[in-house]
């Protein structure tokens, strides 16, 4: 690098040149904030507070999707009403030391919304654990090394399932304390409802096949560059 | 009774255009947007008198005088950014995530003395 070009990268705040590896699609939740700051007219931008996401009324001015480096628990065949367990693992190293995290929130996507035919009495049951034991991959975890985070019935899949992880996530900043999440979605019967036969077990699960990732949407406030400005004439 | 030298309105404290191009310094494989914006920078004089589109502060005022009657000793008050504006940028980190950045006082709007 020139020493231009790193002093200049210094105070865009990052400390080495990025050098992406397999880009992916810009996150749409991105692309649309970036796009309403842009159009912003001149007059407004100035007043437009840089450090702080209005979208998500949080200080910010650094907005990160981070990929999920997961795996999944088990694959194929549903046990016993479970038809999906998944480890979740964001990588917040990537976080800059002075960056204080304000919000993270994670995104479980479908490819499209999973309606059970009326009338069968079954829901979707979600449940995130935060693990405190790493089990080998393909290992079902270990289940007294997990604390339920989140617990949520759906009578119906939405394509979009967010979920506020600010708290769990400030803890993923100790690497050795981020041993990320379990995902488990399973079918129960409604109340009263009789659980369902592992056939049809089979083909109720069959709609978690929609199931496409989970990212996690990190906003972090720069103490560097969101420093009180300097009085503006 | 000091001598005024003539100043021609194009060389006045005033915003020039100043644009950035990414690809220039050959970042357009880790910026996703904007390819480049215009920041501007700020250039001209502060003469005396400073009138009121210069956006001047008392001092400057007080230091255009003083430039007037002793140019050699005291020099004209700089024309520097006085409303400026943020930019947004979107990048790949190292780890391949997509980060939306926001930056303060990157777009200089106006200049004054």
């Amino acid at each position: 690098l020139t020493l231009q070009e790193s002093l200049l990268l210094k105070s865009l705040g990052l400390s080495a040149k990025p050098s992406p590896k397999t880009p992916v699609p810009v996150p749409s939740v991105l692309w649309r904030i970036f796009q309403k700051r842009k159009t912003l007219p001149s007059t407004k931008k100035d007043l437009a507070d840089a450090c702080r996401v209005e979208e998500f009324n949080v200080p910010g001015n650094i907005i990160r999707v981070l990929a999920d480096r997961g795996h999944f628990v088990h694959n194929g065949q549903p046990q016993r009403l479970l038809c999906l367990q998944k480890r979740l693992y964001f990588n917040l190293s990537v976080l800059e030391e002075g960056e204080r995290l304000t919000m993270a929130q994670l995104e479980i996507k479908f490819s499209h919304n999973s309606y059970h035919t009326s009338g069968q009495g079954q829901v979707f049951e979600l449940r995130l654990y935060q693990t405190s034991q790493i089990s080998l991959r393909g290992m079902p975890p270990n289940e007294h090394s997990r604390k339920l985070l989140v617990e949520q019935s759906f009578a119906q899949l939405h394509k979009s399932l967010l979920f506020n992880l600010s708290g769990v996530a400030k803890d993923w900043r100790t690497y050795s304390m981020n041993l990320g999440l379990i995902l488990e979605i399973s079918v129960s019967g409604r109340d009263g409802a009789s659980a369902p036969m592992s056939g049809e077990l089979q083909s109720l699960c069959a709609s978690i096949d929609s199931f496409l990732d989970t990212s996690l949407l990190v906003v972090t406030l720069s103490q560097q560059q969101c420093k009180a400005s300097r009085r503006r004439r | 009774s000091a001598h005024y030298p003539p100043v021609t309105l194009s060389n006045l404290c005033k915003p020039r255009r100043l644009y950035i191009s990414f690809s220039d310094v050959g970042w357009e494989n880790w910026i996703i947007a904007p390819q480049g914006y215009m920041a501007n920078y700020c250039l001209g004089e502060c003469p005396f008198p400073l009138t009121a589109e210069l956006n001047s502060t008392n001092h400057a005022i007080l230091q255009t005088m003083v430039h007037s009657l002793d140019p050699e000793g005291t020099p004209q008050p700089c024309c520097v950014p006085v409303r400026l504006s943020p930019i947004s940028i979107l990048y790949y980190d190292n780890n391949d995530n997509v980060v939306l950045r926001h930056y303060e006082d990157m777009v200089v709007d106006e200049c004054g003395c």
